[in-house]
């Protein structure tokens, strides 16, 4: 079960040299993400609060998959809005990877990741450009995005993996993705770039050690989950869900009050967008509500186990 | 010149009847003898005393060289003789006169390019505060100090043993600083530091780290390893360690009570109930404790920032631990 | 000793037992509770 662990240098070089991607832009379907790899990446991200953080995935390549084997943080300053690896970034990227030559890690860096702290997995324009230029000089190369606030909320990881599409690459068919729901103020960022790339699908491994080792930690896993309470962790990030509910609605509102006094018969396509408009808000809302009912539910359990008994 | 001149061939001349075995002490000094001379012989005289373990008496003779006008001394070796001097004074734990010379290295030391003169430099500093129960400042310099991470400066080899004891400096005057928040941060870091674990003293630091309350044989245990100033008595009568030990105990008990009577707290920490009173009221007061004092009833209610619902999800954390230890040891023992 | 540890991890029961407690374990179940209604 550890034969992932090994690093084929031939095997790897071969496919360097063959570069099977040039003839497929979705050549690379899957990616395997390392228990290991997850948690570095995880626990980076939530170490950056709001901001955001960025790092480097190392790993290998078997067929249409990405395996990444581990990651490291970058030492870059990121802020609510940009990420960009400054100089000093590069300079360590490189140290780092050569450091790793010499100790015996084979592994080359196949990918980068960054945090969107509370507003989704997907790939900004920003991310996309950059993501296109590591894909033109680095390849194979990956991008990982991490949403750490609603990884809280959510009770499992936020995390998606993506590729771009070459430069003026039409797709076929429209990339289908998981609903989530995109803020407000990053929707026009979102709509304007989502059709550049693709999500992979993402699978993880853990080796016998991790297994071993995450068996030994399973009571601090059930002590964390009873005495937790997403309520309390996230109050600032569900009230700027509901924040941009609102502003949601009302712009929807403010649209077909304009619709109303423009036409009478207002055209099948243009009611069919106000409904799919709505339709999202109401998810967005109750995917919220439903989250909170299921806090509240946890704070309830808990009151009646531990504070229901008396001497 | 010539007076001193005159002065010094006399304390020679004492020192050579003196010590006979100095007869070897090369009397080329004639007496003639000029500036230049004249510095060579106070080194010469304050190795002397050195080596007769007569700190002070070495480092007035050095410190009698005039460094900053005559002689021409570059830079480095006016550093190197400040240090040199407050060096020897610290060895009679003489924090003022030492500090005078410390401050005089401190504008020298920063163009210094001699690792082991700057190394040396940070150590009489930290043993300054130190003396002076600046312990907080003093542990940080002395915990900075125990990072050091080459083995070889300059043409020096870097002590293990001092490194250690250097580490337990650290932890020492961090466990005698004043309670409080900050003094918690230090403690977190020496606490995590694993090297400290192998110190005699680890022990003693993970009661204080954990915010439990310290017993009498504990305290006695950890005060022989104190300095005589560590120990020194303050203008209320209570020693250094008194005071930082019962302020320690009084942090613990504000952990684990919501409110105690003086009565109690007192007996608890082992003083007058007046006594404890007044150095909670300082504690509040200096916002090093949250809390506040009924005089009336003669109790103090601890107030804990921590949201109750937070507060609930760690006490049902410590449940969970519990019950998990009951299973264990459940398992260990076969039920 | 078992049954003494058990004796203090019952002692520890109810785990907050407070007014102030009450309040805020209270004030969040209507907050999220209205939350759920405004949703609806």
């Amino acid at each position: 079960s550890d034969s992932i662990y090994f690093y084929d240098e031939a095997a790897q070089a071969k496919f360097q040299h063959d570069k099977p991607w040039q003839q497929d832009p979705n050549f690379f379907r899957r990616v395997k993400i390392s228990a290991l790899a997850l948690l570095k990446m995880v626990v980076h991200a939530r170490s950056g609060g709001t901001i955001e953080i960025m790092g480097l995935m190392q790993g290998k390549t078997d067929g249409d998959t990405i395996i990444v084997m581990d990651a490291f943080a970058l030492p870059v300053e990121g802020t609510e809005t940009r990420v960009n690896a400054q100089a000093d970034a590069y300079e360590y990227m490189v140290d780092y990877s050569q450091t790793n030559k010499r100790v015996g890690r084979l592994e080359n860096v196949v990918g980068w990741y960054h945090s969107h702290p509370g507003y989704g997995c997907w790939l900004s324009g920003i991310d996309v450009s950059t993501q296109m230029l590591n894909q033109k000089f680095q390849e194979p190369f990956l991008a990982v995005v991490i949403d750490p606030t609603r990884t809280v909320t959510a009770g499992k990881v936020e995390i998606g993996a993506f590729r771009t599409y070459p430069e003026g690459y039409k797709p076929a068919d429209e990339p289908v993705s998981e609903y989530q729901t995109i803020p407000l103020n990053k929707i026009e960022d979102f709509g304007v770039h989502c059709k550049q790339y693709y999500a992979l699908d993402i699978t993880y491994f853990k080796s016998s050690l991790d297994s071993h080792l995450l068996d030994l930690l399973w009571n601090k896993y059930w002590v964390n989950t009873l005495s937790s309470s997403p309520l309390l962790g996230n109050r600032d990030y569900v009230a700027g869900q509901i924040f941009d509910l609102a502003d949601k609605l009302e712009q929807a509102e403010n649209q077909l009050a304009h619709a109303r006094l423009g036409s009478f018969f207002m055209p099948s396509q243009r009611k069919k967008e106000e409904e799919s408009q709505l339709a999202k808000i109401t998810r967005d809302s109750s995917k919220i509500t439903v989250e909170q009912v299921h806090g509240l539910m946890s704070q309830v359990i808990k009151d009646i186990l531990f504070n229901s008994v008396h001497q | 010149e010539d007076q001193l001149h005159a002065h010094l061939i006399c304390c020679l001349e004492n020192f050579v009847n003196s010590s006979p075995s100095l007869w070897l002490l090369p009397l080329a000094y004639g007496r003639k003898g000029s500036r230049v001379k004249v510095l060579a012989f106070r080194e010469k005289l304050a190795e002397l005393y050195e080596s007769e373990r007569q700190w002070s008496k070495a480092a007035q003779m050095l410190s009698g060289i005039d460094l900053d006008s005559g002689i021409r001394i570059d830079d480095a070796k006016k550093l190197a003789k400040c240090v040199k001097i407050a060096t020897l004074y610290l060895e009679d734990d003489d924090s003022v006169n030492a500090e005078a010379f410390v401050n005089k290295a401190s504008f020298l030391v920063g163009n210094s390019q001699h690792e082991a003169i700057s190394l040396q430099y940070k150590v009489c500093y930290a043993r300054i505060l130190d003396l002076k129960r600046k312990f907080l400042e003093a542990a940080l310099r002395y915990y900075d100090i125990s990072q050091i991470e080459k083995r070889h400066i300059s043409d020096e080899v870097v002590d293990e043993d001092a490194l250690e004891q250097t580490l337990s400096a650290a932890v020492t005057c961090t466990i005698l600083a004043a309670a409080g928040p900050q003094r918690s941060r230090v403690l977190a870091t020496l606490y995590k530091d694993e090297r400290c674990t192998k110190l005699k003293i680890y022990p003693i630091l993970q009661k204080v780290y954990l915010e439990r309350i310290l017993r009498k044989p504990e305290i006695d245990a950890f005060a022989e390893g104190l300095k005589p100033h560590q120990k020194a008595f303050l203008p209320d009568n209570f020693t250094v360690l008194d005071r930082a030990m019962i302020e320690h105990n009084l942090l613990s008990a504000s952990k684990l009570y919501t409110n105690i009577s003086f009565e109690e707290l007192g007996a608890l920490l082992g003083i007058a109930p007046q006594k404890a009173e007044k150095i909670a009221s300082r504690m509040i007061y200096e916002d090093r404790m949250r809390g506040s004092i009924d005089q009336v009833e003669a109790v103090i209610h601890f107030e804990d920032d921590t949201e109750e619902l937070q507060q609930w999800d760690q006490q049902i954390v410590g449940l969970c631990q519990a019950l998990n230890d009951i299973l264990e040891s459940m398992g260990r023992k076969g039920i | 000793s078992l049954l003494r540890q058990v004796s203090s991890l019952l002692r520890r029961l109810p785990a907050m037992e407070s007014e102030k407690f009450q309040d805020d374990f209270l004030m969040e179940f209507n907050d999220t509770l209205l939350m759920t209604y405004l949703a609806m």
